[in-house]
């Protein structure tokens, strides 16, 4: 553990609160993309199948992977009941197929074992890298986004973003820490398609402007 | 050093 990751799972977590705290104040999913919800909920249930398997890595870690999978479920459940009606379809139009089928190909191409485990592990790490494209999609299509909802898409980037540089940390000062090629890659391209994101949230957002794309 | 099976990384 160091402080980059601390920050990247800490971000994490903020995300989701404000998602949900979004929803329940304004009583409204209006600009999130269910689409994008439901491959988190994909990505999570697949990537965290070890929870039954695999040997006790820590509190932390099984007390994570709990709250993303519960969060994920409840988020999805919220969108599709109680909120049902002010969410759009019409706007969530992005073709998830070519997501999940171009995951499972990555996957089966270049598993990191032969396993049936690791084999949804790396399925789920390619589809997280490109499970919030519903959702910019969505915020390109409208042309604009409530501030609300580009804060939880800033923290949902920076979730994955600050565990490059706990990479690079790991890498030269944690000797027993095995890197792995998958996640770094997958990684940084989830990275890359947030910049755009990041830039306008920067230049935009961050000087109390409203989310509009030029 | 021991080897872990499994992610550690969420």
């Amino acid at each position: 553990m160091n402080i980059f990751r601390m920050l990247g799972d800490l971000s994490h977590l903020i995300s989701i609160f404000i998602l949900l705290h979004k929803m329940q104040t304004s009583k409204s999913c209006s600009g999130v993309s269910f689409k994008s919800q439901v491959l988190y909920l994909v990505v999570y249930v697949f990537r965290y199948l070890d929870l039954f398997t695999n040997p006790f890595m820590s509190y932390y870690n099984t007390l994570m992977k709990i709250v993303f999978i519960a969060s994920s479920a409840y988020t999805i459940y919220l969108m599709s009941t109680v909120f049902k009606p002010t969410h759009d379809p019409a706007i969530d139009t992005f073709k998830i197929e070519y997501l999940l089928g171009g995951s499972l190909v990555m996957a089966l191409l270049f598993p990191p074992k032969w396993t049936f485990m690791e084999i949804s592990w790396a399925f789920s790490i390619w589809l997280e890298s490109v499970a919030i494209l519903p959702q910019l999609f969505m915020v390109q299509r409208t042309g604009e986004a409530e501030t609300i909802t580009t804060h939880y898409i800033f923290a949902l980037g920076a979730y994955r973003a600050l565990y490059i540089p706990n990479w690079i940390w790991r890498y030269m000062f944690d000797k027993k820490a095995k890197l792995e090629t998958i996640a770094v890659v997958a990684g940084l391209a989830q990275t890359l398609l947030y910049s755009d994101f990041f830039y306008i949230y920067w230049t935009k957002v961050m000087k109390g402007k409203k989310f509009q794309l030029p | 050093a021991e080897k872990v099976e499994g992610h550690d990384e969420l």
